[in-house]
């Protein structure tokens, strides 16, 4: 795991107190190499060991404290000042867009995020389907809030997700959070790209989720990236962290969005979501 | 004469994470330089050699052998195993959750209909919420029969049920479309074990996601050790992707990418060509 890529790396300095600039070196080579491991982004890895060897030679090492945890409590409070302060969405007048690229868990999380305000918050809350594209979208979603308290709004025989959007809005109207599901696109595919315009510009949500999954490599920056431009996105919900993806890419999403990681996705069951804690979240990255 | 030394070890360090930013895998990439490191050193540059092409040309071998393993033609194939009176033909494609399995089954059906063959599907995904539907409305779509049931079903009867019509049929093809499932899952890889014994199929192809990082590496392994499959396919590739998951595929099982995914539409699958994902690369 990363953590023994990095005990290893550190295992360099073990037992100095201090470095010369050799070693230093040495032991950034085999950290940026365990960081990149994790799928954190290449550019950012150098950024971070660069920093971390920078703290290195300009901290004081507290007595008492090997070189190897010193290393370790700085990557750990670099990581942590990455992921950004915790945001929580409070339970009342929200409208939510979910968007993200193609099979990342967007329809899963918007019946997860639906059923945890609707059995925790006792919120009432709608969801509308607005993916016109995919096959059996709005079966998907429906037999996931089966036997939940959240309305589901939805045309399968509509091709058109805007006017989709407009009337389940209208419909309701009344709800403390409305969520809305949208088709997988990539900025590559220009009438996806019209489309998710023209539903952005009707919604107006005041919560522009990002999701993606845990298992998303170098690609995940530059995604984030555009999803950024196309509608300002508000928050990042990491999925499919049950399986052994360690999720370096998340970091990118949430240095490319200049927001925080709100939920993450632990199965395929409406009941796998959990608050983000990113204490959680480094620990698993570095195991 | 290319000397070990600093100035060389800069060097690969700077194609390391060249080969890394592609998304290619730590191992492979290790393994690629390694390669590298033993073909470069000693040897002596001709005199105007450009040392860049040199490594370029080293490089590509490299990769290049290590797609051209086991590779084999997804039509040839099928159309051997017809002719030969071995039908119907049985495909199973399986991999962890959103991968493009089921779009995938959509466009190989779509592929082998265009070619004159029978195809008929079954709807093994019985777990996922929207799973049937979703395989049912593309067989409708492509007028192709689809074998299912209600959803809870047992999914290796599903395809034994397939297996039986498309013999009573005289069918050429049976497309066997699994529910994803993470690689650590135990439970989840024995059921696909079940499906396998029960279908015995001729061909399991790995669908991967051109997306995915180093888990890629993960994933095709362990489906590998517990499965083994015949070919991969690489999905998603009109995306961001670098495409270097080919590679740590390709590299952690041996096994080939056969076919790879380029859009939503039925026409959106190929014939992998090593050359064209090297090209992808080194642009
Ligand atoms: N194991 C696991 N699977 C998940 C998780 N979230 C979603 N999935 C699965 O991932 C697959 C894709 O999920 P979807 O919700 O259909 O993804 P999507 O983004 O809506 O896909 P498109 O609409 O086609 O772009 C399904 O098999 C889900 O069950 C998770 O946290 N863990
Ligand atoms: N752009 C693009 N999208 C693809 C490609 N292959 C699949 N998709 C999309 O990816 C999403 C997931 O595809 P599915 O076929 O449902 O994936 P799956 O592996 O069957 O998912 P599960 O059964 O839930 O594990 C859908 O939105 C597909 O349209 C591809 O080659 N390119
Ligand atoms: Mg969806
Ligand atoms: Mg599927």
């Amino acid at each position: 795991g990363l953590r023994k890529g990095i005990f290893s790396a550190l295992s360099k300095i073990k037992g100095k107190r201090k470095l010369d600039e050799d070693e230093l070196q040495d032991m950034i080579r085999s950290l940026r190499r365990a960081l990149q491991e994790a799928d954190f982004n290449v550019r950012q890895t150098k950024e971070l060991t660069e920093r971390l060897a920078m703290k290195m030679k300009e901290e004081e090492i507290r007595p008492g404290i090997t070189l190897q945890t010193h290393a370790m409590n700085i990557l750990y409070t670099e990581l942590v000042r990455l992921l950004g302060p915790p945001k929580e969405i409070p339970p009342r007048g929200q409208t939510i867009m979910m968007v993200g690229l193609y099979g990342q868990g967007k329809t899963t999380t918007t019946a997860k995020l639906a059923n945890w305000w609707s059995t925790k918050m006792q919120a009432n809350v709608a969801v509308i389907e607005a993916d016109v594209h995919r096959p059996g979208a709005f079966s998907q979603l429906s037999q996931l809030l089966e036997g939940t308290k959240v309305s589901v709004f939805g045309d399968p025989e509509s091709k058109d997700a805007v006017d989709i959007v407009r009337r389940g809005i209208e419909k309701h109207s009344n709800v403390d959070i409305l969520i809305i599901d949208t088709a997988g696109r990539h900025q590559l595919d220009e009438e996806l790209v019209v489309e998710l315009k023209d539903m952005s510009n009707l919604v107006n949500a005041n919560e522009r989720i990002l999701v993606i999954d845990a298992q998303v490599g170098q690609a995940a920056g530059p995604v984030a990236a555009s999803f950024n431009d196309l509608v300002d996105v508000t928050g990042v919900i990491v999925t499919k962290l049950d399986g052994t993806a360690r999720g370096g890419g998340a970091l990118s999403a949430v240095a490319a969005t200049g927001s925080p990681i709100l939920f993450t996705g632990e199965g395929e069951n409406v009941k796998d979501l959990e608050k983000f804690e990113s204490d959680r979240f480094i620990s698993r990255l570095l195991g | 004469m290319i000397k070990e030394g600093k100035a060389l070890n800069a060097l690969l360090e700077e194609i390391e994470w060249a080969m890394l930013e592609s998304d290619i895998s730590s191992a492979a990439v290790s393994d690629v330089l390694g390669l590298m490191r033993g073909s470069l050193i000693g040897s002596r540059l001709r005199k105007g050699a450009n040392l860049a092409k040199v490594i370029e040309a080293t490089i590509k071998r490299a990769l290049q052998s290590i797609l051209r393993a086991d590779y084999w033609d997804f039509e040839a194939t099928i159309e051997k195993y017809i002719s030969e009176g071995d039908k119907p033909v049985i495909i199973m494609l399986v991999g962890v959750n959103g991968t493009g399995k089921t779009t995938t089954t959509a466009k190989i059906a779509y592929k082998l209909k265009n070619k004159g063959y029978t195809v008929v599907a079954a709807a093994s995904d019985t777990f996922r919420a929207g799973a049937i539907e979703q395989l049912e409305a593309h067989m409708d779509r492509l007028e192709i029969k689809c074998i299912s049931s209600q959803r809870g079903g047992d999914s290796a009867a599903i395809a034994r049920d397939a297996i039986s019509h498309a013999k009573a049929k005289g069918a050429d093809v049976v497309l066997v479309d699994t529910a994803g499932r993470m690689q650590n899952k135990t439970n989840l890889m024995n059921e696909l074990q079940k499906v396998h014994r029960v279908t015995n199929p001729h061909l399991v192809l790995f669908v991967g996601d051109a997306l995915a990082g180093n888990d890629a590496v993960e994933q095709a392994a362990e489906f590998s050790r517990v499965l083994t499959f015949d070919g991969a396919v690489l999905s998603k590739m009109d995306t961001d992707a670098k495409g270097g998951a080919g590679l740590s595929i390709a590299h952690a099982t041996g096994k080939p990418i056969v076919l790879v995914g380029t859009g939503q539409e039925y026409t959106d699958l190929h014939q992998f060509d090593p050359e064209w994902l090297l090209e992808q690369l080194f642009e």
